[in-house]
């Protein structure tokens, strides 16, 4: 995955993700794709999550799955989550909970749970920071006023880093893949430096969605694992996805 | 020339938006799910809608399981134990993936094991 937060001069906060899902899961020969990517295609929806016949939030899911990976709460905020892989992963988590020990959270639904009940960024942090969690991840927030805008890397246990926007710093966007910031991503793995390059690139002074879709769409952060693309801004809570392909020549992650 | 080795880096795209051509597939349809109707029957209209697709999907991960333990000993595992999961999974998760499944016609168990993915997958 590759999730985004940007600020643009005028201080209007965009988010934007590619969803990749599906390695090692059964690669497609022939049609040079991963079988499980290519099945969820048809299950992304948008939802438009109503609570007295009004939007309190929306999100881009796969049907039949009731938690959320990418939501936008109107005005609020903006949540996508993107794997981190650790060796105390979610295996230790699911034999805490089948031997009763409950009291971490599931991923998907913490996230719904935080776009359902949170009504500001800060509580939004709070809860993904705080939360005991069943599996390790990284929590990509996007907040209404400038500055808002965070990655959150979490162990099961609790948090162990929080980046910032930081305007001053020329931190105008925030970009996670799948490993910790402050390491190298893998080389064979390395979507960060693309993305990055072509975030520098397009300048904070032209950030738009419509820009953050030319970044998501440059490959390697588009790759054959990329089942959709979700752009979004707090402003208005915009959210519009696309299900995604990635024509050969084309890395497989 | 990078574009054509591995890992297929290219100068950055511009002028991609709307999407159109190969790298998009289509649209994304809208479904609107009612907070306020039970958790049994929010996801009635949508699930009916796609279950082809969900039984597809469920189909595809079920085969993956046999070919990682061909004994069919996996599935059955989680047909039987998580499905006893699901009455210990916070409200309103747990009512809802058991509606989904009823409406779906899918193994309560292999429904489970769709929303806990991501936890069963940093394994």
């Amino acid at each position: 995955c590759t999730s985004v937060v940007a600020e643009d001069d005028e201080g209007n906060l965009f988010h934007a993700r590619n969803l990749d899902f599906g390695i090692f899961m059964g690669w497609d020969v022939k049609n040079k794709s991963w079988i499980i990517s290519e099945k969820l295609k048809p299950l992304v929806i948008n939802l438009n999550f109503k609570r007295n016949n009004q939007t309190l939030f929306k999100s881009t899911n796969f049907a039949g799955y009731v938690g959320l990976l990418t939501g936008v709460k109107p005005n609020l905020f903006t949540l996508t989550m993107n794997e981190r892989f650790n060796l105390d992963g979610g295996f230790v988590g699911i034999l805490e909970w089948i031997f009763g020990k409950r009291d971490g959270m599931w991923m998907g639904f913490l996230m719904r749970s935080v776009l359902e009940n949170a009504n500001s960024y800060k509580e939004a942090q709070t809860l993904l920071v705080q939360t005991k969690l069943l599996a390790p991840a990284y929590f990509i927030l996007g907040g209404n006023q400038t500055g808002q805008g965070c990655i959150i890397t979490r162990s099961r246990l609790h948090s162990i880093d929080v980046l910032e926007l930081d305007l001053k710093l020329g931190r105008w966007y925030v970009l996670e893949t799948n490993y910790d910031h402050w390491n190298e991503p893998l080389f064979l793995d390395d979507r960060r430096t693309s993305a990055m390059k072509c975030m520098n690139q397009t300048t904070q002074t032209n950030i738009t969605p419509k820009t953050m879709y030319d970044v998501l769409s440059t490959k390697p952060v588009l790759n054959k694992l990329t089942v959709y693309t979700t752009l979004m801004q707090v402003s208005g809570g915009k959210l519009e996805s696309f299900i995604r392909d990635c024509p050969n020549p084309c890395m497989p992650w | 020339s990078t574009q054509f080795i591995p890992p297929y880096t290219e100068e950055c795209r511009t002028e991609m938006y709307p999407p159109a051509g190969p790298t998009f597939r289509s649209a994304v349809s809208w479904y609107t799910v009612d907070l306020d109707s039970p958790p049994s029957d929010r996801w009635t209209a949508l699930i009916t809608d796609k279950k082809n697709d969900l039984l597809v999907v469920i189909k595809a991960i079920r085969d993956f399981a046999n070919a990682l333990v061909p004994s069919g000993r996996l599935v059955e595992l989680v047909d039987i134990s998580l499905p006893l999961m699901v009455e210990t999974l916070p409200k309103p998760y747990g009512e809802e993936i058991k509606a989904i499944a009823a409406v779906a016609g899918l193994p309560l168990g292999e429904v489970v094991l769709y929303n806990i993915f991501y936890e069963v997958f940093t394994v």
